[in-house]
């Protein structure tokens, strides 16, 4: 996360993170007791679900809690090294007991519409620069959902933000997600402080560069997917 | 007869620093004593979570109230939470009472059944009246006239849950995080 801060114990319990050989390598949402919800190109690289380590909790270095996996869901359009359909879900080996250090994300409906400006929250332990240095200690910060319509001009993305992606952070750079932050939560409160998942961490060109903000995948879209799946 | 001869008064060899030192020590492990057993007495408590089922003969159970944070549900738990509060924050029991939330809502053919879950503090020595307490308190108030809940007469007592798998249940609810900051809003 490039210019956020500290998240304090507890503000974002469902984030997870995915390591391989005690190596941190994704986020995670904790959508259920035993499901998470990440993106599909993590696992371009390793995919065999015994090799992953979920962890929960603030710090990598003192975890809440561990489980193994027991099986990776990958959306069945999603391609290697492409934007489209960066959605898996991942089952954990046996379910986690919630508590007020661990709990689960809500998931919006899939009607669920969310206005350019809005205030959101994108959580994780990725650099905290551009190829800088990574934290242990969870980090947040506050960003804005920008129109796809903006996201697409030819000096931004050039048209390459599909309906199935949202795009967030600022035209100015600077707050955003980074390297390392991928398959974790873009989430937005509503009046009764009660988080919802809008976005899944997924790519962008740099970190925290100028025209160049942040783009999730949009969790509204495949709303259907994750309940075919998930049965959430 | 030798009159015995009276033994020189031997000297006190205690010195007065001495003296005040030795009273200070023991003046002070009595403290200690004491403090520890009022704390163990009285003040080492320990969490107590109780499983309570409630009837509410005027609302009707509807789909809407098995949706996760829909308005209704979350209005209702919040109103059956409130009235909890306010029966034991005014009762004997103020000081030992934690929360209370709503878990499940059941249809029923005479209304609506909640389920909940009430978290108090009890000193170790003194649970079972407590409990007892509790409960007698709950099916005075329960039984006046101007409150909407009523004792699920097939379960009418507190039942007693063991803390993780209730912490387990009183945390499953989605979405609880940061309390966002209302400046920031």
């Amino acid at each position: 996360i490039a210019d956020g801060k500290p998240a304090d114990k507890a503000s974002w319990p469902w984030q997870s993170s995915l390591q391989v050989d005690g190596v941190h390598l994704c986020g995670a949402s904790l959508i259920g007791s035993q499901w998470l919800l990440t993106s599909a190109h993590c696992f371009d690289t390793y995919k065999n679900p015994k090799l992953w380590t979920v962890s929960f909790g603030t710090t990598l270095s003192r975890p809440l809690m561990t489980r193994k996996m027991a099986s990776i869901i990958i959306h069945e359009n999603y391609a290697a090294h492409k934007h489209d359909d960066d959605i898996a879900v991942v089952k954990l080996v046996s379910p986690v007991l919630f508590s007020e250090n661990l709990r689960r994300v809500c998931l919006p409906d899939a009607t669920f519409q969310v206005l350019p400006k809005s205030k959101v929250f994108v959580t994780g332990w990725g650099a905290l620069r551009a190829n800088g240095p990574f934290p242990n200690s969870l980090q947040e910060v506050e960003i804005e959902i920008i129109s796809n319509d903006v996201c697409n001009q030819v000096n931004v993305y050039g048209g390459a933000i599909s309906s199935g992606m949202i795009c967030a952070g600022f035209l100015t750079g600077k707050l955003d997600a980074c390297e390392g932050d991928s398959g974790g939560p873009l989430v937005i409160s509503n009046d009764r402080n009660i988080w919802y998942l809008l976005g899944i961490v997924s790519w962008g060109i740099d970190c925290g560069k100028e025209n160049k903000p942040g783009i999730y995948t949009r969790v509204t879209h495949y709303r259907n997917w994750i309940k075919s799946k998930t049965n959430i | 007869m030798y009159q015995p001869g009276i033994l020189g008064r031997r000297k006190c060899s205690w010195k007065p620093w001495m003296v005040a030192l030795i009273i200070t020590a023991v003046l002070l492990a009595l403290a200690i004593i004491i403090g520890l057993l009022v704390y163990f007495l009285a003040y080492d408590q320990k969490t107590y979570y109780y499983q309570a089922s409630f009837l509410i003969p005027s609302i009707k159970y509807s789909s809407d109230l098995s949706v996760e944070q829909s308005r209704l549900r979350t209005t209702l738990k919040e109103k059956l939470s409130n009235e909890i509060d306010v029966i034991f924050q005014r009762s004997s029991l103020k000081h030992h009472y934690v929360k209370s939330q709503v878990v499940n809502f059941r249809p029923s053919n005479d209304g609506l059944k909640a389920d909940m879950l009430i978290k108090f503090q009890f000193p170790l020595n003194n649970v079972d009246t407590l409990k007892r307490q509790a409960d007698s308190i709950l099916h005075k108030k329960l039984q006046s006239t101007e409150i909407f809940l009523k004792i699920d007469i097939s379960l009418p007592y507190l039942r007693e849950m063991n803390a993780a798998q209730a912490e387990n249940i009183l945390n499953s609810d989605c979405g609880l995080g940061m309390e966002y900051p209302q400046t920031a809003r």
